[in-house]
């Protein structure tokens, strides 16, 4: 057994955090979008980032290949990766943009904002 | 500026909405929007230099972004008729002389960059009016706006413009979707074209287009007449082809049809 501290995280083995929704700031003008893209020209998209290893949580809606894959993961590491941390969740913005024609089009982009994270 | 008017559901949530939407001008809200980027990374003039939206598609864009911000669904207004794009198209027609009377105005529209997939839900004709000091007009003599067809004259619509406090500008907003889906059906959806006059009934006669303010001649970009159309499009759009729109339109990638198909550099490219 592996020591833990005072808030339960493992001493003596490089920890990985689980399979959660990190922040991601997107900046269109860094981009290089702004030539196009008039507004919004930032805005918050988060990423999944972390493990998905075995046991899977609730929270984290699993597939249900990704629990056969984090099931024969945790059997045998060398053989078989876990299950992906991936978007399970994601919502729209809008964006007003100028197209080919010069035209001024707001349109509803979808998945664009990670919502939340899961193993897949 | 002309703020949308927005329905949300639920009482707490139009508190707020009306809150957010206290009036400010949308040109205003957006002045941080259009300042010069602190980094310039190259001198080339874009799009977004040369064109100036707006103030309508500015206030969709301030509606419903806020409305997504709030959990709300930004095709639940009534003013977005269920669409997820709202196009604008600005009026390239000419006026011919500037200072001859103006009978009729022929309002032209490349709505070329419209999808042929996406479902048309509507479509409106936005023409900024505004008065003339000289136009005395007795409440008794309604003007007609009438929209007639480019091709044959023939009346296609019209309605009674409210004179009421008539001689502060306003924008005046022309439903022509049944005129827009039967010509998109006509012309191959290339260009709209609507002709345009106003007729005082009695004794019945063609109006000077002058006295609603409706000449061209010295019109700033912002207050030149518009089509917007509302699509709803089910196929799911990628912001990929549509930055390859705006690289195509800068020159700083060519159509493949532009760049010639055959050679080894073209072939190495797409490969």
């Amino acid at each position: 057994a592996t020591s833990k501290t005072r808030h339960g995280k493992r001493h003596g083995k490089k920890s990985k955090s689980r399979c959660s929704k990190k922040p991601l700031h997107v900046n269109f003008r860094e981009l290089g979008w702004d030539d196009w893209i008039i507004a919004p020209l930032d805005y918050e998209a988060y990423h999944c980032e972390g493990v998905c290893d075995f046991p899977l949580r609730s929270h984290l809606e699993p597939t249900n290949h990704a629990i056969i894959q984090t099931l024969m993961n945790s059997m045998n590491p060398s053989n078989m990766p876990p299950s992906c941390c991936a978007p399970s969740k994601l919502s729209p913005i809008s964006i007003l943009y100028i197209d080919s024609g010069n035209n001024v089009v707001y349109k509803q982009y979808e998945d664009m904002v990670v919502e939340s994270c899961g193993c897949r | 500026g002309q703020t949308l008017a927005i329905f949300p559901p639920a009482p707490p949530k139009s508190s707020l909405v009306a809150k957010i939407f206290d009036g400010q001008e949308a040109s205003k809200y957006f002045k941080e929007l259009y300042a010069p980027p602190s980094l310039d990374r190259s001198n080339k003039a874009t799009p977004k230099d040369l064109i100036e939206p707006h103030d309508y598609m500015l206030s969709i864009y301030k509606t419903f972004s806020t409305a997504e911000k709030l959990g709300l669904n930004a095709s639940f207004f009534r003013s977005s008729k269920a669409a997820n794009t709202i196009a604008s198209f600005v009026d390239t027609g000419e006026d011919d002389l500037p200072l001859s009377p103006l009978r009729r105005q022929q309002y032209l529209f490349d709505v070329s960059t419209l999808s042929e997939r996406a479902e048309v839900l509507g479509a409106e004709l936005r023409i900024y009016t505004k008065v003339s000091g000289n136009f005395r007009i007795s409440e008794t003599e309604p003007v007609d706006i009438q929209l007639l067809s480019c091709r044959n004259q023939q009346l296609l619509d019209s309605r009674t413009l409210d004179l009421q406090d008539s001689h502060q500008p306003k924008w005046e907003v022309l439903d022509v979707w049944e005129i827009f889906k039967e010509q998109q059906h006509l012309s191959h959806g290339t260009h709209f074209c609507l002709e345009l006059r106003a007729m005082l009934d009695n004794p019945e006669r063609e109006l000077d287009l002058h006295l609603l303010g409706l000449h061209r001649h010295a019109r700033p970009q912002q207050k030149k007449a518009i089509l917007v159309v509302f699509t709803r499009s089910k196929r799911r759009q990628t912001l990929f082809s549509e930055r390859q729109e705006g690289r195509a339109l800068l020159g700083l990638e060519r159509k493949p049809r532009e760049r010639g198909l055959g050679t080894k550099t073209s072939r190495r490219r797409r490969t």
